[in-house]
């Protein structure tokens, strides 16, 4: 090109390393700079900048909502919120719920996690927060009967949206993974159609193992979209991209913060730029 | 795929009769992929596959040797190649250095990390640890911005009959901290951990407050919590809190999982303190002091 040779590997050098810090994936990355190399090896850094960019946009896309956001199929429409331990499931939840009930919409919550220790509490301060009532059940009880009697008391009350809480749980521990499939099962038999949505909470701190965590919870539940939370810290989440060949799941959200205002609707445009700032 | 690389490596060296710098170079880029795919940072992968080859190539080959039971084995080139191998990365991952230090006779441990990685159920799972060892331990729930943080660190403290200290309605962590430091030096409690919440690295407000709490209780250790299922980001919020407290250790959490766990690597060698912990699992007695064999293996595949 313009700079030579090794000007030209030094550009890729570089570009192979910010794909990797942002958590492309080896497989994912070196398909993306082999398409850079092919379209635009041998210009200057900018193009070759320009066309990793928009392939990346390109995949992205696929993977973008469409639609309204917050649009309703069921009644009550029923949203199932799933993911590893710790990755911002409650959180989400309320956030979601102040939502819904600042677009006039009312909301239950259900406390499906009835294994750690003041998750109900957790979630329960959260309802205050949006303005909404939250279903419990027992300490250690079946998360599967809390989520129906969620869903029971939201038909019999004419509430519009459910959103169900599940325990986090890690995807290759068997018994876990069978309880979250009887859970979606047990929603469908109270409503037609149940869950309206099943959402996969993602943290965007997550590596390569968020291949895993995708796989093997869409195999307990099919997935619907995809939440990816605290993007507001230093970590890219670029898992997404792999993901979005891979599995095609949308990213209906983006964690933003720990406050009950920090969700905003994913924008393929806005990640592809925060990769790249 | 998790074991890809290493069996890849192998493939490549089976039947080579002598390590040439071709033959390694085959069996380092299967490794390399292996590591990379374990979330292990670039950087250190590039230093470790460098030292490696130097090994490989630059040491003498060993083709027989003695084992534990006295009985003499063949070692071929590739068998040689895979240990030196485990050796290194061994190594990167040592030293075993599970105990907890004691200022003024008392174990006074600060937990700190990014969001949701473990540290409360950490709290709880150290307080149980110190308990086994004769120690009588405080909570101290520093926690107030999550929802029913406190209430999450006292039904754990009951769960294993720990007393927990929260605080009042409106009182700031560094108080909270150090009204707890207070109550474990006139209640004789002789270990007391302070569970911080969970802060980005880069929010210099949540970062003055950290360091604000460090200055009123001096804690003896100052653990970052990490969680095994974390990208290449880990390295970045290591150093960044390193940068702002003086850490004496690591705990690595979720190692239940199906993660290997690579950015382990990255976070030992940039903040250069060892891995004291392992997570194991969400009940209190799902704790294990840090051994670096296992790690080492499962990170490679
Ligand atoms: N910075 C930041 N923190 C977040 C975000 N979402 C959630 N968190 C924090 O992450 C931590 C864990 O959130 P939870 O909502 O308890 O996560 P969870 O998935 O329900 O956890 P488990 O139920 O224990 O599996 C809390 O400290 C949250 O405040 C986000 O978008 N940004
Ligand atoms: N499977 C598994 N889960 C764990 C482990 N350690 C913690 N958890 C779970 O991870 C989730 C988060 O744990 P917490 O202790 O609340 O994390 P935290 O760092 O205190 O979270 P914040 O205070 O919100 O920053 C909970 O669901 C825990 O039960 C572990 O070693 N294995
Ligand atoms: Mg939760
Ligand atoms: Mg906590």
């Amino acid at each position: 090109g313009l700079l030579g040779r090794d000007a030209d590997a030094a550009l890729f050098d570089e570009l192979e390393a910010l794909l990797f810090t942002a958590d492309l994936g080896v497989r994912t990355a070196e398909d993306l700079l082999e398409r850079a190399r092919r379209e635009a090896g041998g210009q200057d850094g900018a193009a070759v900048r320009a066309v990793l960019r928009n392939a990346i946009a390109e995949k992205l896309a696929t993977i973008e909502h469409v639609g309204e956001p917050l649009a309703t199929t069921g009644q009550p429409h029923v949203i199932l919120v799933l993911g590893v331990n710790g990755s911002g499931k409650t959180t989400t939840i309320g956030k979601l719920a102040a939502r819904y009930r600042a677009a006039g919409k009312t909301v239950l919550l259900g406390a499906g996690d009835t294994f750690r220790a003041a998750a109900r509490e957790q979630l329960q301060t959260w309802g205050e927060r949006a303005g909404c009532d939250v279903i419990v059940g027992p300490d250690g009880g079946d998360p599967a009967a809390v989520a129906f009697d969620t869903v029971k008391a939201a038909r019999a009350r004419g509430v519009d949206v459910a959103l169900i809480d599940t325990a986090g749980r890690l995807q290759n521990q068997a018994p876990l993974m069978e309880e979250l499939s009887k859970i979606a099962r047990v929603l469908g038999r109270d409503i037609e159609g149940a869950p309206h949505e099943t959402l996969l909470v993602l943290d965007a701190n997550t590596g390569q193992n968020a291949f895993s965590q995708a796989r093997q919870f869409a195999e307990a539940a099919p997935l619907t979209g995809l939440v990816l939370t605290k993007l507001d810290g230093t970590a890219k989440g670029g898992v997404i991209v792999g993901l979005a060949d891979e599995l095609a799941i949308p990213v209906k959200h983006v964690g933003v913060g720990e406050g009950v205002d920090d969700l905003r609707d994913f924008s393929a445009d806005e990640f592809v730029d925060a990769l790249f700032a | 795929t998790l074991t890809r690389g290493f069996d890849g490596a192998r493939e490549r060296l089976a039947g080579v009769r002598a390590l040439s710098e071709n033959n390694v170079d085959e069996a380092l880029r299967e490794v390399r992929a292996s590591l990379l795919e374990a979330d292990v940072d670039f950087q250190v992968v590039k230093d470790f596959l460098g030292r490696v080859k130097e090994r490989t190539l630059g040491e003498k080959v060993e083709t027989r040797v003695k084992d534990a039971g006295g009985q003499t084995h063949r070692v071929t080139p590739g068998q040689h190649f895979v240990a030196v191998c485990e050796q290194e990365l061994t190594e990167l991952m040592g030293p075993v250095d599970p105990e907890l230090s004691v200022a003024d006779g008392v174990t006074s441990v600060m937990l700190l990390g990014l969001q949701g990685v473990g540290k409360t159920t950490i709290a709880a799972k150290l307080a149980r640890h110190l308990q086994k060892k004769g120690r009588r331990p405080l909570l101290v729930a520093a926690d107030i911005y999550r929802p029913a943080a406190a209430d999450q660190l006292e039904q754990l403290g009951r769960s294993i009959d720990v007393r927990v200290h929260r605080g009042e309605t409106g009182e700031q962590p560094p108080s909270i901290c150090a009204r707890g430091r207070a109550l474990a030096r006139d209640g004789g409690y002789d270990a007391i951990i302070y569970d911080t919440a969970g802060r980005l690295a880069i929010d210099d407000e949540l970062m003055v407050e950290l360091e604000a709490i460090e200055r009123e209780t001096r804690p003896a250790n100052k653990l970052l919590v990490c969680d095994a299922l974390m990208g290449r980001d880990a390295v970045n919020v290591a150093s960044a809190f390193a940068e702002r407290i003086d850490l004496s250790g690591l705990v690595l959490t979720k190692i239940d999982g199906d993660s290997r766990g690579g950015a382990a690597l990255a976070v030992k060698a940039v903040t250069g303190v060892p891995i004291k912990f392992l997570g194991t699992g969400e009940t209190v007695d799902r704790l294990e002091e840090f051994r670096p064999e296992g790690l080492a293996s499962r990170i490679l595949g």
